[in-house]
């Protein structure tokens, strides 16, 4: 996370810390299914085939606290089918979901985050919090951060990346966030953590994004997966929980 | 003589006819029927030359070498002597019928021409024992000693209990070594009550009726068994056991007291000597079915159904518990129970009692708890515990139209179950509540 702050015991009790091929993150939802990113699991430009162990803590905001609490076994891995390791500049379908073996207790540092069921949690300017324990300035950290960020305008990533002249795809089933007048963003070691933002209706926190990729750090935009397109394949995946 | 081949049945006529019958002919014609049966005849056609006393033409019918009768003339004729409708009988199996004719039949210088006749016989049933009576009043000997039964074509002989029927095939000889009663009540005396007692005898008479009847003993008077003043009956006793046990044995004048066996068997033996002259004994006996106990609940929630105001033999109870509570024998949970009087008077199980149904300790469940709105800890029929789930965590999943507080209420059925009144036996469910954090981050600075 760049430009954030260190989050309290408690603020953000979905946040799971993997570590597949590097550190990752996670949201849980439910009691027994961790929602991160594909390429967590099944990294771009890597050969690996999926037989890395899996290792997924949750709990608390310290690494080493965290890592002490245990790992949690997974049951069952689910790629989301779009997804394409072999295509370095193509996210797509960026999104995959874990079976614990377990289900977990809930309490006040370890509770589900919710989905969206609209379009209007990806209204531009609408802020949302991104956390996560990936690096920060070039520093590995040892407790989970967060950083507040800005739906971006579609069009604008759009200019943004052309201008980088970039041909990464950026789908419907992305969205971006950030500002490149802004110092914050989130960066590697994030990947898996979700875009979350209050619904001032329900006063719930609903999961709108999982942190996928950026050109840089805190130079730009991020680029998120967006859930509301992938809600249907979720709640399939995860049948009658 | 002619002899008609035994038959049942037939006829007799005179020669040639119909036609006029010859002159100066005589003939006996000799009807038989099988043994056992009598001779029945009677005339159909009957035209003879009518004569004072039948002198010239003449039928004569003999049986029992007893003449029945001379006949002549016609069948509704004053003149001679014409049999009519009469019907001959026989005792016998045999009847005779003589033909007679003289040497012309002339009326007044006329010749006259007659048909003869026609006559029919049949075999009816001769009945032997009717015949024995006769003979008695007769003082002849009699066929049977005892009891004649007549049949169609013959008799048989039997005897009076006590007697045995001979191979003779008529006479009885004392036989009472094996007599036996199973009838629910009748009566038993010695050989020819009240004349005196054959002697010798040895005479074993058993009563042997139903389980779950108890016999009773009545002695009738006269009671008269050969006896000794000082010596304890020395000649002739009737010696009592009842189900094998002795009651006593008995002689004299002074009948037996009567006797309530509490059994199903009672056995008499009767032994007699050479001599005496005594009258001998009679007894009546009668059964009572046996009683049970009226049964008795042994606590307040046990139920008797159809509770009759007396059981006997084989009559049966069923007890079954009030609602919520379970039959017990012993440390045994019964589904059902009934019980049946026996022969001796017991029920064949004792009482059961009931006790209150348990569901036992409730489920724990997951991620919620219960508490007993009921006495903590009595888990007994009608306890009632309410389930909740761990909140905020956890959110009670209910169906529409109902709440926390019916979902999550279980009772302790009579079936000894935990229930709720909608879901039944299923638990409730605790759902993890979703982006609801108990310290969300906040920022105060601005």
């Amino acid at each position: 996370i760049i430009g954030g702050q260190r989050a309290r015991p408690g603020n953000f009790p979905w946040q799971a810390f993997t570590n597949i091929y590097g550190r990752g993150g996670g949201a849980l939802l439910g009691d027994r299914w961790i929602l991160t990113a594909a390429h967590t699991l099944y990294p771009k430009d890597h050969s690996a085939q999926g037989n890395a162990s899996v290792d997924v803590f949750l709990g608390h905001t310290s690494v080493e606290e965290i890592m002490k609490l245990g790992n949690h076994p997974i049951r069952r891995v689910s790629i989301h089918p779009d997804y394409r390791q072999d295509e370095s500049n193509n996210f797509e379908g960026d999104i995959a979901l874990l079976e614990l073996e377990n289900s977990v207790t809930l309490g006040p540092n370890l509770l589900p985050i919710c989905l969206p069921d609209n379009d209007t949690f990806y209204d531009t300017g609408l802020m949302g919090y991104v956390s996560g324990f990936g690096i920060t300035e070039e520093r590995i950290v040892s407790h989970l951060r967060f950083v507040r960020l800005p739906v971006a305008r579609r069009e604008a990533c759009e200019k943004w990346l052309q201008g980088k002249q970039r041909n990464d795809v950026f789908s419907q089933s992305m969205f971006c966030a950030g500002d490149p007048s802004l110092k914050q963003d989130s960066c590697q070691g994030d990947s898996g953590g979700v875009f979350a933002v209050r619904d001032p209706n329900s006063d719930r926190w609903v999961a709108t994004g999982i942190v996928s990729w950026g050109i840089g750090c805190s130079r730009g935009y991020g680029f998120y997966t967006k859930l509301l397109s992938y809600v249907d394949w979720i709640k399939k995946e995860m049948g009658e929980d | 003589s002619i002899h008609i081949p035994q038959k049942l049945f037939g006829e007799v006529t005179s020669p040639l006819y119909p036609k006029p019958y010859p002159n100066n002919f005589e003939t006996t014609t000799v009807v038989t029927v099988p043994q056992g049966y009598r001779v029945k005849l009677i005339f159909w056609q009957f035209d003879l030359e009518p004569s004072e006393g039948c002198f010239y033409d003449y039928v004569k019918i003999s049986a029992d070498k007893k003449n029945l009768g001379r006949f002549c003339g016609q069948l509704g004729s004053p003149l001679g002597n014409p049999p009519g409708k009469k019907e001959f009988l026989s005792q016998g199996n045999k009847m005779l019928l003589t033909f007679h004719t003289d040497f012309s039949n002339e009326e007044n210088g006329t010749v006259m021409f007659y048909k003869g006749f026609l006559a029919y016989y049949q075999a009816v049933d001769l009945d032997e024992c009717a015949t024995q009576l006769n003979s008695v009043e007769e003082a002849a000997q009699p066929l049977c000693r005892h009891l004649c039964h007549n049949y169609v074509g013959g008799y048989f002989c039997s005897c009076r209990p006590g007697y045995e029927l001979q191979a003779d095939g008529h006479s009885c000889q004392a036989s009472c070594g094996s007599e036996l009663y199973t009838e629910p009540s009748g009566y038993i005396s010695s050989l020819e009550y009240p004349r005196p007692y054959p002697s010798d005898l040895r005479c074993n008479y058993s009563i042997r009726v139903e389980r779950g009847l108890t016999l009773h003993l009545k002695f009738l008077e006269p009671f008269e068994i050969d006896d000794h003043q000082q010596v304890h009956c020395p000649y002739d006793q009737l010696q009592i056991y009842a189900s094998g046990k002795s009651i006593g044995e008995f002689c004299g004048t002074q009948r037996p007291p009567d006797l309530d066996s509490s059994g199903n068997a009672i056995d008499l033996l009767f032994f007699t000597d050479e001599s005496g002259d005594s009258r001998g004994w009679k007894l009546h006996y009668t059964t009572e079915i046996i009683k049970c106990p009226q049964p008795k609940t042994l606590d307040e929630f046990t139920m008797i159904r159809d509770l009759q105001p007396k059981y006997q033999f084989r009559d049966y109870f069923i007890a079954s518990c009030k609602q919520g509570y379970e039959l017990m024998e012993g440390k045994q949970v019964l589904t059902s129970f009934t019980a049946v009087c026996q022969d001796d008077g017991t029920w064949h199980r004792a009482m059961p009692r009931c006790r209150i149904k348990d569901c036992g300790q409730p489920r724990s469940l997951p991620n919620g708890y219960f508490h007993y709105t009921t006495t903590r800890g009595v888990h007994t029929y009608q306890a009632r515990i309410q389930y909740y789930c761990h909140e905020p965590y956890y959110k009670m999943l209910t169906r529409a139209e109902s709440s926390e507080l019916e979902r999550g209420t279980y009772t302790c059925t009579a079936q000894g179950i935990w229930k709720n009144e909608q879901e039944g036996e299923k638990l409730p469910r605790c759902l993890p509540v979703c982006g609801k954090p108990v310290h969300p981050v906040e920022s105060k600075q601005r």
